[in-house]
C-alpha cells in the first residue's frame, strides 16, 4: 500500500462477539 | 486511488479471538501443563510462538488435537503468555517474572523473553 493516499477510519471495524449468549 | 485503513482492525479481530476463546468456540487443540488443560486456536499458538510453530507445522502434527507441555513448564507462566498471545497484554510482576522468563523462552517467543528480561533487570 505504500504509495497510496490512505484515509484512516478510527472506528470499530468489525462487529464484536459477544462474551456470552 | 486511496485506500480506507481501519486502524483498530488488528486489535478487534484479536479481541473476537479472545472472545471465541473465552467461550471455547472453535478452539482445536487443548495444552495440558502440569496437569491443567488450556483451550486455544493453533493458528493463533503458532502466529505467537517459534514452538509451536515448529510443532504444528510438521505434516506429522497437522490434525493433533491436544498436547503436553514439557513437567517444566509453569501452567501460571503459560496462561500469562497465553493471555498475551489473546490480548497484546503481558501483566507481569515480580512473583511471576522469571517463570514467565523461562516459559516465553522454551515457547521460543524472544521479544516477549526480552522483555521479561528487562523488566527483571529493572526491578534489581
Amino acid at each position: 500500500y505504500e504509495g497510496v493516499n490512505t484515509i484512516k477510519e478510527r472506528g470499530r471495524s468489525i462487529h464484536e462477539i459477544p462474551r456470552q449468549d | 486511488d486511496g485506500c480506507i485503513q481501519f486502524t483498530r482492525h488488528a486489535g478487534d479481530v484479536l479481541l473476537n479471538f479472545n472472545r471465541l476463546r473465552s467461550r471455547n468456540i472453535l478452539t482445536d487443540v487443548t495444552v495440558q501443563v502440569d496437569g491443567q488443560i488450556f483451550h486455544a486456536h493453533k493458528a493463533i499458538l503458532v502466529a505467537c510462538s517459534g514452538f509451536f510453530y515448529s510443532v504444528f507445522m510438521k505434516p506429522e502434527n497437522s490434525s493433533l488435537g491436544a498436547i503436553s507441555l514439557d513437567p517444566k513448564v509453569d501452567p501460571k507462566g503459560f496462561s500469562l503468555l497465553l493471555d498475551f498471545m489473546y490480548t497484546s497484554f503481558l501483566n507481569l510482576n515480580d512473583s511471576v517474572a522469571l517463570t514467565t522468563l523461562n516459559t516465553a523462552i522454551y515457547l521460543q517467543m524472544e521479544h516477549v523473553a526480552d522483555t521479561c528480561h528487562r523488566f527483571i533487570k529493572s526491578r534489581h
